[in-house]
């Protein structure tokens, strides 16, 4: 147990931007079938490649994140996930139709703001709150 | 992620993809997906479609861009600007802190104005200058100068937590340097043909004649009026008058209109809280 400690602080030092990932046998992002686990990805979304610049001030473009992957528990490797999300996996296991699979889902968000022209030449600055996602984890 | 959606790695980001299994293979989105795509985002903005401003203005983060290169940017995009910069700094340092303050309390902090009513505010608008009018040297005392802003673009369903005008004031040589000057702003409530408009005093603040930069205005109860009943808004109205009563002309004491430099026109800043978003059906 010791060895496999030092081994996993080892590994988060040297993963920092996704802490939020299955530690032990997943840590290579994939369960053994090859499916991926719960994960933050990224999608960057360009307003000048949509042609909006002449209405959007700022940002010129944003990254749009989401959570994607499959919730799996081992026994030996569960030391990110909530117990509430283990044990609905295993009664989802035992029972399917009394509880519904654990799923991938933002856990931390953050705000973001747009600046943009309207129509009639005024100036909009737009906070949206909860909209970044920040880290991923299993619900 | 297909092409058009695709940028340059930052150092950053390169670092850790690294790190990461290789991404599944991106496919190219087709124009549907795309159009999908763009529906959302604007939907995410409250917008039915794109804005298509009239005369492309200038944009004050890209100067010299597109068709509107001759044109330097305006006073209100420039504010809205440094708003924005100081709202993405304290997104940052919310994030590294793990506290969150008003969303403009940097702003303040860097020197703007602060409002608490502002404190709560999810949207800011800033508002043109559409019609101006002076009474002036040529015309019987008092002198003034009218403002007239468009608020239609609100939703009546926003709630606004603060108004501001904003105008430029350049030293007067006209009047002795350290001359105290009363500045007023009233809303203009009624016209009537054959005698003054009924006014409602919203704003006074003293000034040094030599005193030049930006003055800005409570105007919260006008603009609360104008939402309420949108028939009715007539503008504003400022006066300078002198310690002893006596009315100056807003352009001698160095008040600047829509005449005056891009980066110094009046402008009217709100502040409200955004409504519940809408639900959206989930891609």
């Amino acid at each position: 147990a010791a060895r496999q400690l030092r081994k996993r602080q080892h590994q988060k030092t040297k993963h920092p931007s996704h802490a939020n990932r299955l530690p032990g046998s997943f840590d290579d992002g994939r369960v053994p079938e090859g499916r991926q686990v719960c994960r933050r990805h990224e999608l960057y979304v360009s307003f000048q490649d949509l042609g909006w610049l002449d209405w959007v001030i700022a940002p010129q473009g944003y990254s749009a994140f989401y959570c994607e992957g499959e919730c799996a528990f081992p026994l030996d490797s569960c030391m990110n996930a909530t117990n509430h999300a283990i044990l609905q996996s295993l009664v989802h296991l035992m029972k399917p139709e009394a509880a519904p699979k654990a799923c991938c889902a933002p856990t931390k968000l953050s705000a973001t703001s747009v600046l943009y022209y309207d129509s009639n030449n005024n100036v909009i600055l737009k906070k949206h709150r909860n909209m970044v996602v920040k880290t991923c984890g299993c619900h | 992620v297909g092409e058009p959606w695709a940028r340059a790695p930052s150092s950053r980001a390169a670092s850790c993809r690294q790190q990461q299994p290789p991404p599944p293979p991106h496919r190219r989105l087709s124009g549907r997906e795309k159009r999908e795509m763009q529906r959302e985002i604007l939907a995410l903005l409250g917008l039915p479609g794109r804005p298509r401003p009239r005369a492309r203005p200038a944009s004050p983060s890209r100067p010299g861009a597109g068709a509107a290169r001759q044109q330097p940017p305006s006073a209100a995009p420039l504010f809205m600007l440094d708003l924005y910069r100081a709202a993405a700094s304290q997104d940052d340092e919310g994030e590294r802190e793990g506290e969150l303050g008003g969303p403009w309390s940097l702003a303040w902090a860097r020197g703007l104005p602060r409002s608490s009513a502002a404190d709560g505010a999810d949207t800011v608008m800033s508002f043109v200058n559409l019609v101006e009018l002076d009474r002036d040297l040529f015309h019987p005392k008092p002198y003034w100068k009218e403002f007239r802003f468009d608020l239609t673009p609100i939703p009546a369903e926003e709630a606004v937590t603060a108004a501001e005008f904003r105008i430029y004031k350049m030293q007067s040589f006209s009047w002795h340097g350290n001359q105290t000057l009363h500045i007023s702003i009233h809303e203009i409530v009624q016209e009537h043909r054959n005698r003054e408009s009924e006014l409602l005093f919203l704003d006074l603040q003293d000034f040094q004649a030599q005193a030049e930069g930006w003055l800005v205005f409570d105007i919260s109860a006008a603009s609360n009026h104008w939402l309420l009943n949108r028939r009715y808004n007539l503008g504003l109205r400022l006066y300078v008058e002198t310690e002893d009563g006596q009315s100056i002309d807003p352009g001698l004491a160095g008040f600047l209109g829509r005449h005056g430099p891009r980066s110094k026109q009046p402008f009217v800043v709100t502040f409200f809280r955004a409504s519940p978003s809408q639900s959206r059906t989930p891609r």
